[in-house]
């Protein structure tokens, strides 16, 4: 501050080795809390189990993210109540930086513990108040599974925009092709849903940029 | 460009590695560990002016006419970034999603006189 010539790049850092080394820690937090749109740091409640966390940054696309302002996302499902029925469970997802972001990649994984005789046929629907009256829900994809392991389910992306609130719902739906009997019992049967093996959403978006798609006129 | 030397005063990138944990960041911020943050500092006399870079060739552009018109001219030329490089980060947002991006322009790779 205060420099004699106009370009205060031009002088020589006058600091003390430990001065400059405080000022730089400050401006860096200052330019990664900048380059990430955030006010603050992030102040983690809820940090993924170590496990499931390794697991899923392997879905991630190693190098660098989709050209031009895109982010990939990986969030976590949370089960809040795992003793429900398999067959009517809820996934809930907390998806607050997606909502400003134009989505256009998700896919849905979930590790299946074991099958039962038959085939499962799963079937996932958006839950929510999309068509503003609560419980009107969606299917957004559907599958039959043979083997137990991890399924990648495709959602599609039109099907996730537009939520109003940053919570996003998906309902497991699921019976058996043999004889098409509902299949009972916890859902902590077939899906883990505490441990390593959690539920979790692959999502690639596109960060919005203002007047985005529409050409400027000068 | 040169890395600055205590000895060296002109226009130069001053290297620094910061290390997030020396932040404590390393809970939200997953990789990488640490990244550059580097900066230009030093002077640029007038016959350095214009050298080397992307930045610099806009500066020159004016600077050579100003020359053609007045030999001395009023301003300086300024030591600043001419190259730079995105950061990749992979961090878990407060809501625990883990997010991986590409912040551009957060690496000065190159310094020039402007």
């Amino acid at each position: 501050q205060g420099t004699r010539s106009a370009c205060t790049s031009c002088e020589s850092p006058t600091l003390a080795p430990q001065a400059e080394r405080a000022l730089v820690l400050e401006l860096a937090k200052q330019q990664i809390l900048e380059g990430l749109h955030l006010t603050s740091r992030p102040r983690i409640i809820h940090p993924p189990p170590q496990a499931a966390l390794t697991r899923a940054l392997r879905r991630l696309q190693p190098g660098i993210v989709a050209p031009g302002n895109g982010e990939e996302v990986i969030s976590f499902a949370t089960i809040t109540d795992s003793s429900t029925s398999i067959c009517s469970s809820m996934l809930t997802f907390h998806l607050s930086t997606v909502q400003s972001h134009h989505l256009y990649h998700a896919r849905l994984w979930l590790h299946v513990l074991r099958t039962f005789p038959g085939t499962l046929h799963l079937r996932i629907f958006r839950w929510g108040p999309r068509r503003k009256h609560r419980g009107s829900r969606t299917l957004l994809a559907e599958r039959q599974i043979t083997t137990p392991g991890w399924h990648a389910l495709t959602l599609p992306s039109s099907g996730l925009r537009g939520e109003e609130s940053a919570v996003l719902k998906l309902q497991v739906n699921c019976r058996s092709l043999e004889g098409n009997k509902t299949i009972t019992g916890p859902l902590r049967w077939l899906l883990d849903t505490t441990g390593h093996q959690q539920p979790f959403l692959e999502l690639k978006i596109r960060v919005n940029e203002p007047e985005a798609g529409r050409a400027k006129r000068r | 460009t040169p890395t600055c030397e205590p000895e060296t005063p002109l226009c130069c990138r001053r290297d620094h590695y910061v290390d997030f944990q020396e932040l404590g960041w390393r809970d939200w911020i997953l990789q990488p560990e640490g990244y550059q943050l580097n900066y230009c500092s030093g002077q640029c006399p007038p016959h350095l002016a214009g050298s080397p870079g992307i930045a610099a060739s806009f500066h020159s552009a004016v600077f050579s006419l100003l020359k053609a018109n007045n030999p001395w001219p009023e301003g300086t030329s300024c030591c600043v970034p001419t190259a730079r490089r995105p950061l990749s980060l992979l961090y878990l947002d407060h809501n625990g999603n883990v997010v991986k991006t590409d912040v551009p322009d957060m690496v000065v790779e190159a310094c020039g006189c402007s």
